[in-house]
């Protein structure tokens, strides 16, 4: 009893810290006796089936890239959990946009693109970046002139009527939640203004137009902790 | 998201993300998905990792990075992973993310803070899918 115990002393630890973990999962000691493996974030079953199918092929079978497009694919045509693909994730003026990114891991090129508009495969777009230019990341509506250039379909609207109920039920609960911070007015929609935090709050005085101490109207709009509403609105179906 | 990662029989590695990011996010912000070593990360002759979460605060740490470097230092996926998630739970407790790291055997483990994770496994041992959960 005197002496420690490591694996209790790693228990504490991983509650102290919520932290969580799996143990290995199955996997070979030495190489190639798995192989080929799929590994994806969450049950996206149909994905990894669909990336298995391409590597497993007879043969050498498929390459990892091939195999990953097809699983991301699939993905963004079933519009997984409402985080991959069209039709999901409306941002504040109620648009869907896409980002994706590809690497191969033996010449270590990457593609990527971000925030495109008005198409729909992502992560095709993200392998014609890394295949047919010497750049990594494209973004915004030339990431999309690019993607119909090089032959995907668009322009596409990305929405659904999904993501239009979500957005119109967040514009009528006065755009709460938000990613905002440090602006007026923090309790509703736009157009928003950055405001000054006094160093030292406490010490303020009386905040203008609101009648309150500046500490009061910071707690009352919850920007002493900025943080607070944005982790409690990551969750399974809102992330990256 | 989805992040995948994948080995094939020649032994290569890639990694991909595709996602239509954070719900009500301000017009023209991007969050990890697109940024290599953040959402994803491989490398063919160490392993591989894949992440989802808090976009925002991931990317600030390059996590993925962070799993593979480990591993090329001679850490195991579980260890790699854990370590990876720390360092944000460090500096963010109330961060929410999670991810998967695998080494070039096939070895894989997850890791999370501040949610329950799943991640899904195929090799050339399993019948179909398994789906492993990462519990707190």
């Amino acid at each position: 009893m005197g002496r420690s115990n490591p694996g209790l002393l790693l228990g504490i630890v991983l509650l102290r810290f919520n932290w969580c973990l799996a143990v290995d999962g199955g996997g070979a000691e030495e190489g190639g006796g798995v192989f080929p493996v799929v590994v994806s974030t969450w049950p996206f079953r149909e994905a990894v089936r669909a990336a298995w199918d391409v590597v497993k092929a007879g043969g050498a079978g498929g390459s990892a890239v091939d195999a990953v497009v097809a699983g991301c694919s699939a993905c963004e045509e079933l519009r997984c959990d409402g985080t991959v693909g069209p039709g999901g994730s409306p941002d504040e003026d109620g648009e869907t946009t896409l980002d994706a990114l590809i690497m191969n891991g033996k010449t270590m090129e990457i593609g990527a693109v971000a925030a495109m508009r008005y198409v729909k495969d992502a992560i095709m777009a993200a392998k014609l970046v890394m295949e047919h230019t010497g750049h990594t990341l494209l973004v915004g509506e030339k990431a999309t002139s690019f993607a119909i250039s090089m032959g995907l379909t668009g322009p596409t609207n990305l929405s659904s009527p999904e993501s239009v109920a979500k957005w119109s039920k967040w514009r009528q609960n006065n755009c709460q939640p938000n990613f905002w911070k440090n602006v007026n007015p923090a309790g509703n929609c736009g157009p928003y203004h950055p405001i000054n935090i006094p160093k030292d709050p406490v010490k303020s005085a009386v905040w203008e137009n609101e009648g309150l101490t500046c500490q009061e109207w910071l707690k009352n709009d919850n920007l002493l902790e900025p943080t607070n509403s944005r982790f409690k609105s990551v969750n399974r179906h809102n992330h990256d | 998201t989805i992040s995948m990662a994948v080995v094939d029989k020649m032994g290569h590695i890639a990694v991909g993300t595709s996602t239509n990011g954070a719900t009500f996010k301000i017009p023209g912000r991007v969050g990890d998905g697109p940024i290599p070593g953040s959402s994803a990360y491989g490398d063919d002759e160490v392993g591989a990792c894949g992440a989802t979460g808090d976009g925002d605060i991931m990317m600030r740490f390059l996590p993925c990075y962070q799993v593979v470097e480990s591993m090329r230092l001679g850490m195991e996926p579980r260890d790699a992973a854990v370590d990876a998630i720390s360092r944000i739970a460090r500096k963010y407790p109330d961060f929410v993310g999670a991810l998967f790291a695998i080494n070039k055997k096939g070895v894989h483990a997850g890791a999370c803070h501040g949610w329950t994770f799943q991640y899904s496994v195929r090799n050339s041992s399993m019948q179909d899918v398994e789906v492993i959960t990462v519990t707190p």
